[in-house]
């Protein structure tokens, strides 16, 4: 329910002053998700597969994660999706681990790495912070996760 | 630098002492619609000089909003139940790279446009524009970043944002004299593909065993996963499956109680 607490303190004005925010006095309350935009989403692409291979023939690293417990973008989901792209493995699929635990399984293809995060949601940061940040730090080192 | 230190945070309302340095305003991205996106940046906790620079973005569309990103997930602060305070994310991102939040697009959280319409016309193209304008003029207001290492991060929806903003910067960067330092991109649970997101998670609900074999069935046979919009048979198979079979749970967390 952590989205309530931003509801309030992002309506605060001393928090508001703080971050500089709403300094031209919005008509509206701050809140979390905009319906209105949601409602009247103008233009969507169909599918950003091929900006994903353009990025990787610009040698840009792209990875691709998922929390298996998500069923809004479920994993299955990112699979279907990624075997479209019909990229050649590097580094088959494994465990990946974190603090002795297998934090996912991941595959590192030809220009994308692939990975999951056991038993994390939608929000895997939020559901599953340590592996999240290790993640991360895989990802700015640009190295395969961790294989114990 | 006068700009920069006005956007200069001193603390937050109930925040915890910490080392790292925060700033936080606007950055206007179009003058004439009087459109302008917010940002609040945590720099690293150590060498945030030397550390690379993340955007993070995300999804929705229209949740794009500091609530998520920054405040449950990969920012330094946690907000308490009473709303009254902060404590620290010990797993916080900002131990490894100085992180920038981005509300996008306008209308999203702080973010906001002087032309009222644009929240009903706004979508993945104005979105993306928008975002490469923000970077290009925020790296203006902070030249300390810009020949910093770039990455670009999100989720959900911003499983379009973040590819459309690194297309956009990489097309500037071919007419750019000081292109933007784009190293790379990271999507969590993102929007993709809308014929295989939609097959995954119909495949998931199933596998999951969260649906029955007729609504499996009649969600295969009816529905056409390639259409943008699906037909009212289809959106009602939906309904009827999220609010007869699934029960009371979080959809984002299939394992987790309800946040009731």
């Amino acid at each position: 329910c952590t989205e309530k607490y931003a509801e309030i303190y992002y309506n605060r004005p001393d928090v508001q002053k703080a971050l500089h925010a709403n300094t031209t006095t919005i008509s509206y309350k701050w809140t979390a998700c905009s319906e209105v935009l949601n409602r009247n989403w103008n233009d969507t692409d169909v599918s950003v597969l091929p900006i994903y291979r353009e990025l990787m023939a610009h040698g840009m690293r792209v990875w691709v994660f998922s929390g298996d417990v998500d069923s809004v973008v479920p994993v299955t989901a990112t699979r279907y999706s990624l075997a479209q792209l019909k990229l050649a493995t590097k580094i088959p699929w494994y465990p990946w681990y974190v603090k002795n635990q297998v934090g996912g399984w991941t595959e590192v293809y030809e220009g994308l790495t692939f990975a999951t995060v056991r038993g994390a949601g939608h929000e895997v940061p939020l559901f599953k912070p340590r592996a999240a940040l290790q993640l991360f730090k895989s990802f700015i080192a640009g190295k395969p996760l961790p294989k114990s | 630098e006068e700009e920069e230190e006005a956007d200069r945070i001193v603390e937050l309302p109930g925040q915890p002492t910490v080392s790292f340095r925060q700033f936080s305003g606007y950055v206007t991205v179009n003058r004439v619609a009087g459109r302008a996106l917010f940002y609040w940046l945590t720099e690293a906790t150590q060498n945030p000089f030397r550390k690379p620079l993340l955007i993070w973005l995300n999804g929705g569309p229209g949740c794009s909003s500091v609530a998520y990103g920054a405040s449950e997930e990969i920012g330094p602060f946690r907000i308490n139940k009473t709303a009254s305070g902060l404590y620290l994310n010990k797993f916080s991102w900002n131990t490894v790279a100085n992180l920038l939040f981005l509300e996008a697009p306008a209308g999203v959280g702080f973010s906001y446009s002087n032309r009222s319409s644009d929240l009903l016309d706004t979508g993945d193209r104005r979105t993306a524009k928008d975002s490469l304008e923000f970077v290009i003029r925020w790296l203006e207001r902070f030249p300390r970043y810009k020949n910093r290492e770039l990455y670009i991060s999100g989720e959900s929806y911003a499983g379009h944002y973040v590819p459309q903003l690194a297309q956009q910067i990489i097309m500037y960067n071919a007419k750019a004299k000081h292109p933007i330092n784009l190293k790379g991109i990271m999507v969590g649970n993102a929007v993709t593909d809308n014929y295989y997101d939609n097959l995954g998670t119909v495949t998931y609900w199933w596998s999951h065993a969260m649906i029955s074999d007729q609504t499996y069935r009649q969600l295969m046979s009816t529905c056409d996963f390639h259409r943008q919009k699906e037909s009212d048979e289809c959106e009602s198979l939906y309904s009827y499956a999220m609010d007869q079979e699934f029960g009371n749970i979080d959809q984002y967390n299939i394992y987790a109680p309800p946040c009731n």
